[in-house]
């Protein structure tokens, strides 16, 4: 599953529906039974409850609507694009548009109503496509789905809850501590002053300190991080990353995780990867390296594992010789296993667990010693 | 006109197929199919990722199979982040 970039989910668990208009395929009654029944579907594996509202401004406006109907995002007529959501927020967010050139129908006959509107509601709460091929927000148009016999994916159950955690124990249910969702569980509180990253790595002007599956995304014009889902950008990388760095002269961010490594441009992963570390002239006894940054004004690339670190030859694309050398020696002051290393303005930064040393690489030394979160405003 | 290959006479499946990773995959805008080049590599790529995504095999091609899923009718969300 993946969750809409910056992650938009609704703040609150009862949320308002309202439909706007209708198409001439169905009766009336047959469109509001088919949107009740795919709400249902996301209330019965969230907190989240829908109230129906016949007029005003609803959190999920649902219409009808063919060609260009107003949101640059126009229809294409019979097939292809069917319907598209916006995810939650205020006036147009969380809206549902069909495409009123499909033929609309209860059954598997054409175009069966309620299986678009479960899938755009998936949307309208804060997921964005699942590569599960199974899986209800899967992009692609399923016919041969049992309409009798519906249900969620796994994946789709996890993604929604994920969001917001899985519904309150029913009365009957023995009380047992609901567990909120990940946001909320405190795993991945940006200010836990024990919070520790896994890679960080500056990204066209952007910073981005990763974490198991998502990252924080620091934008210089806003002030607070975006979260995100590594999936949500590149599908095709892995979760709990080892290194990350940016080779400015490639517009190119090399992501590292055990002995494989892959070169992304944006969101693109560049082909032929993922690659092994041991072609960058690593000797086989290394099985993965702990942190990695790339200093532009000297074109060199400093990979950290364990208490020693290599020095990489951006020029020449060849490790250099006399590594690797004791990280002690040449960064008095960085103590302990090195998680990541961020360079900017002019220092290098150090994560170490829970601490961030600020090193000045002209005086050769310490400068400060901070919270490794201090980056994501706390 | 690029003076390292001539311009290819139209592929509507190209067009299809370009136009989907327009919409989907953030192919960049102006890939324009008129200059295109002989390695034709952002193309590429994208049909790649997007093979990946839906669960095709990744052929960088616009095989018979991979043609087949692009004309089914989808979600008009996109697939990747901006």
């Amino acid at each position: 599953f993946s969750t809409f970039p910056g992650m938009p989910k609704w703040r609150k668990n009862h949320l308002t529906y309202r439909i706007v208009n209708y198409t001439q395929d169905l009766p009336r009654a047959a469109v509001d039974s088919a949107i009740k029944k795919a709400l249902k579907v996301w209330e019965g594996v969230t907190p989240l409850t829908f109230t129906r509202m016949l007029e005003g401004e609803a959190d999920i406006m649902i219409s009808f609507a063919v060609r260009e109907h107003g949101d640059f995002y126009p229809f294409d007529g019979p097939g292809n694009r069917l319907a598209h959501a916006y995810p939650p927020g205020p006036e147009f967010y969380g809206d549902v548009h069909f495409d009123d050139d499909e033929k609309w129908t209860e059954d598997a006959s054409g175009t069966n109503l309620f299986l678009v509107a479960a899938h755009e509601l998936g949307h309208s709460l804060g997921l964005f496509h699942s590569t599960d091929t199974k899986a209800l927000m899967y992009p692609l148009y399923n016919s041969f789905t049992d309409l009798t016999r519906f249900r969620l994916s796994q994946d789709d159950v996890d993604g929604i809850q994920f969001l917001y955690g899985p519904p309150p124990p029913s009365p009957a249910e023995p009380e047992v501590p609901a567990e909120s969702s990940p946001l909320e569980s405190g795993t991945l509180v940006k200010c836990d002053p024990a919070l520790s990253f896994d890679a960080v790595s500056t990204l066209r002007g952007e910073i981005l300190f990763f974490k198991n599956r998502y990252f924080w995304r620091k934008l210089h014009w806003k002030p607070q991080p975006e979260l995100n889902l590594i999936s949500t950008f590149w599908p095709s990388l892995p979760s709990d990353l080892d290194a990350a760095y940016e080779v400015i002269s490639k517009d190119a961010v090399f992501i590292f995780k055990g002995r494989k490594f892959w070169e992304v441009r944006g969101n693109d992963v560049q082909a032929g990867y993922p690659r092994s570390i041991h072609t960058l002239g690593f000797p086989a006894t290394i099985r993965k390296i702990d942190a990695a940054v790339s200093d532009k004004e000297k074109k060199k690339t400093y990979f950290f594992t364990e208490d020693k670190y290599w020095r990489f030859d951006e020029k020449s694309q060849s490790m250099e010789k006399g590594f690797p050398r004791f990280i002690a020696d040449d960064f008095p002051g960085v103590d302990g296993k090195v998680d990541a290393v961020l360079q900017a303005f002019g220092f290098f930064y150090f994560f170490s667990g829970s601490t961030q040393f600020e090193f000045d690489p002209n005086a050769r030394k310490v400068t400060h010693v901070l919270k490794s979160n201090s980056w994501l405003m706390c | 006109y690029p003076l390292n290959g001539a311009v290819k006479e139209e592929n509507p499946n190209m067009d299809f197929a370009q136009k989907y990773l327009k919409n989907y995959y953030n192919l960049a805008k102006d890939v324009n199919q008129v200059y295109r080049r002989k390695d034709n590599g952002p193309v590429v790529k994208k049909i790649q990722e997007m093979q990946k995504f839906l669960g095709l095999e990744v052929t960088g091609k616009l095989d018979s199979n991979t043609l087949e899923v692009i004309r089914k009718p989808r979600c008009g969300v996109p697939d990747v982040g901006q």
